[in-house]
């Protein structure tokens, strides 16, 4: 009797190829701890290698764009928007290697590098757009720092410390300014202790951590303007443990 | 004898003709942009 036809391979928008990827990208973001949430946006290729019975590896190559949820945001993945072309999009190239093993996925091995868009592209479909600029160019360091002493010196809440900084953005036409984005944890210190001796202020324990989120404007040309908007997101359980969060690592990789 | 055809002729004979307005079905990958591409 002819043997079996081989099955036809597994196509990149199968359900199939669509199960692994969500369960790739959900292990991807749930590994990480800097930046921000990626979105799956394109399947490139994927690869089935059967091991055995109800037993096959699987070899994915996902193209992810980045959300605007930072990494430590509780919101779901479903609810963070991707960030837009204009916006200076940065694009992940993930390489997953999961196993099925008796319809039960698991994730075996991940590589993930990011990149921003090139700046040609986003001037040629918006000139006057502000373009990332490196997180330690020292008018984004200044912009941070301003901004997270402005808010300490406002705010009757915890005292905050930073975290990392996330992005930054920075335009010089029509107007000089600097915008960014960054991680901040509260402290043991009120404001007011922190005014006495903030270098005392410590991160909270795991177990009472409390992150938040802050993005800033600092327009320097043709008049000085700041303006900051801090969020905290309350306490969460980590999902896992994960590796503790260096004091002010703004790591881009995951791997 | 068994004389082997030219295989331009055999491929032209044995090629299957397609129904008018057969599309091929779309490659297997890279599969659809959900968002855009960069």
């Amino acid at each position: 009797a002819p043997a079996a036809p081989p099955p036809a391979p597994l196509g990149c928008d199968d359900p199939e190829s669509e199960a692994a990827a969500e369960f790739a990208v959900n292990y991807i973001n749930g590994h990480s701890r800097h930046g921000y949430k990626f979105a799956l946006n394109r399947i490139d290729n994927i690869r089935v290698v059967p091991q055995g019975l109800n037993d096959d590896i699987m070899y994915l190559e996902l193209d992810l764009l980045e959300t605007t949820c930072h990494i430590l945001s509780p919101t779901p993945l479903e609810n963070c928007t991707v960030r837009s072309f204009t916006q200076h999009a940065v694009e992940g190239d993930c390489d997953v290697k999961l196993q099925k093993l008796n319809g039960k996925l698991s994730v075996l091995a991940s590589k993930c590098h990011s990149h921003a868009d090139s700046s040609e592209d986003v001037l040629r479909v918006c000139p006057d757009c502000p373009l990332l600029a490196s997180l330690n160019n020292t008018e984004v360091l200044a912009t941070v720092s301003a901004a997270l002493n402005d808010h300490n010196s406002r705010t009757a809440d915890p005292y905050l410390r930073l975290l990392e900084i996330g992005r930054a953005r920075m335009q010089y036409h029509p107007v000089h300014s600097v915008s960014v984005e960054f991680a901040v944890a509260a402290t043991n210190c009120s404001a007011a202790e922190a005014k006495e001796n903030a270098g005392a202020c410590q991160l909270l324990p795991e177990d009472q951590s409390n992150f938040g989120f802050c993005t800033a404007s600092r327009l320097i040309h043709p008049s000085e303007d700041l303006s900051v908007n801090c969020q905290l997101y309350g306490h969460q359980v980590p999902p896992h443990q994960l590796p503790p969060l260096p004091e002010h690592s703004t790591g881009q990789d995951t791997s | 004898p068994v004389a082997k055809r030219a295989v331009a002729e055999a491929a032209q004979h044995d090629k299957v003709p397609r129904p008018v307005g057969f599309v091929p079905p779309p490659p297997p990958c890279p599969g659809k942009i959900r968002h855009f591409d960069i």
